[in-house]
């Protein structure tokens, strides 16, 4: 340029073509570190029901949105994380036969959404107890182990995470740490052989997760267990020049 | 998009930018009667809805993320942040309007907001997307 007057400066009116408001779109979605073009989920007739891991993130989004106005205070684990990702239980494996003990439950995830790049500052599995008449009133240990590795003659091997009481008759959402699994899955995703979850009566003997009133994949869609992670970005998105 | 604001709401937010403006230095006394150039920021609705996203975002529905639009007189306040190229680029601007355009004005302080969506595998996400949001423009 150089030669002549300069045009006043006018915003661009020109009408963006399909291609490149698609290009130009695709490009906005790379800067903000979101997963494509959007694409239609199927609605099944389950899905009406609400499910339990989208009503907690909403909560959690709430909680974000109000903490954003007001300056309150958030869940501890929030105002450490850029990301937070909640993950559906895609198995479920069960030992409870009553000749066999002790008794357990297995939940396996799928990790591989994770975003390349981010720390894990936090991970918790969420499973729902309901009121148990089985024993009556007594105290419940629920104990959370990673299989670190599994034996074709033997037992698994397996990594203690976190230990709970709680009283046979509570009904709550129980909330177990698993931190220290979820870091090593997400440093290698071929290492995630599950979670296992055990429950023992005061006086140790196993007892079936399910006659303790912990629900699984059975269970009704906003009470089915699910895990979270919160993670902290180490690096910004890259973005692909067009 | 671009909402058209009540009159009432809009007068409101102009005289709240317009202290804004003041204390970051953007309005320059010797400029003052220029308020149509003076570099400002101006309402910008963006909705997720609108945009389409709806079927994947699941909150928020949209959000003000406003823009800056105006021109970057100079001289600027004293405690205006400008960049050294920015001085550089208004002085030539100066001497050479033609060929070097006024300084910009751009946001130069912005916010974050939190993004909840679905991933391809259903999982939902509840993401911190950083600088959406101008809280104040000015030049750099």
């Amino acid at each position: 340029g150089g030669h002549g007057p300069r045009p006043p400066y006018v915003f661009p009116q020109r009408r963006l073509g399909v291609q490149e408001r698609r290009d130009l779109q695709r490009e906005i979605l790379a800067v903000l570190g979101l997963p494509e073009l959007p694409r239609r989920r199927p609605s099944p007739a389950t899905s009406r029901q609400p499910a339990s891991a989208p009503l907690f993130m909403l909560d959690l989004y709430h909680a974000v949105a109000n903490g954003d106005d007001d300056g309150g205070p958030l869940q501890p684990h929030l105002g450490r994380s850029d990301l937070v990702m909640s993950f559906v239980n895609m198995v479920e494996r069960d030992c409870t036969l009553d000749y066999q003990e002790p008794h357990w439950k297995e939940f396996h995830f799928d990790l591989t959404q994770i975003p390349a790049g981010e720390i894990v500052t936090a991970a918790e599995f969420r499973i729902y107890k309901e009121p148990s008449t089985h024993p009556l009133n007594t105290t419940l240990h629920v104990s959370m182990f990673e299989v670190v590795q599994e034996h074709s003659n033997r037992e698994s091997d397996l990594f203690f995470l976190d230990l709970q009481t709680l009283r046979s008759g509570d009904e709550k959402w129980l909330v177990l740490d698993i931190t220290a699994a979820s870091d090593r899955w997400l440093l290698n995703h071929k290492k995630d052989l599950g979670l296992r979850l055990y429950v023992e009566t005061e006086d140790g003997h196993s007892m079936d997760p399910g006659l303790a009133g912990l629900l699984g994949q059975q269970a009704p869609r906003s009470k089915q267990p699910f895990m979270v992670g919160f993670f902290r970005a180490s690096r910004n998105p890259v973005r692909t020049p067009r | 998009v671009v909402r058209p604001l009540r009159k009432k709401r809009q007068l409101n937010k102009t005289i709240q930018m317009q202290h804004l403006n003041q204390h970051l230095g953007i309005f320059d006394d010797g400029h003052g009667s220029r308020g149509r150039d003076v570099c400002r920021r101006h309402e910008l609705y963006v909705s997720f809805r609108d945009l389409g996203w709806l079927d994947w975002v699941i909150a928020p529905q949209g959000y003000s993320a406003y823009y800056c639009e105006g021109e970057c007189n100079y001289p600027l306040g004293h405690r205006m942040n400008s960049t050294n190229h920015a001085t550089m680029q208004a002085l030539i601007h100066l001497m050479k309007p033609e060929v070097v355009p006024k300084v910009c004005c751009v946001p130069t302080e912005l916010s974050a907001i939190s993004v909840l969506y679905y991933d391809r595998s259903n999982n939902v996400i509840l993401r911190k997307e950083h600088n959406m949001v101008v809280q104040a423009c000015g030049c750099h």
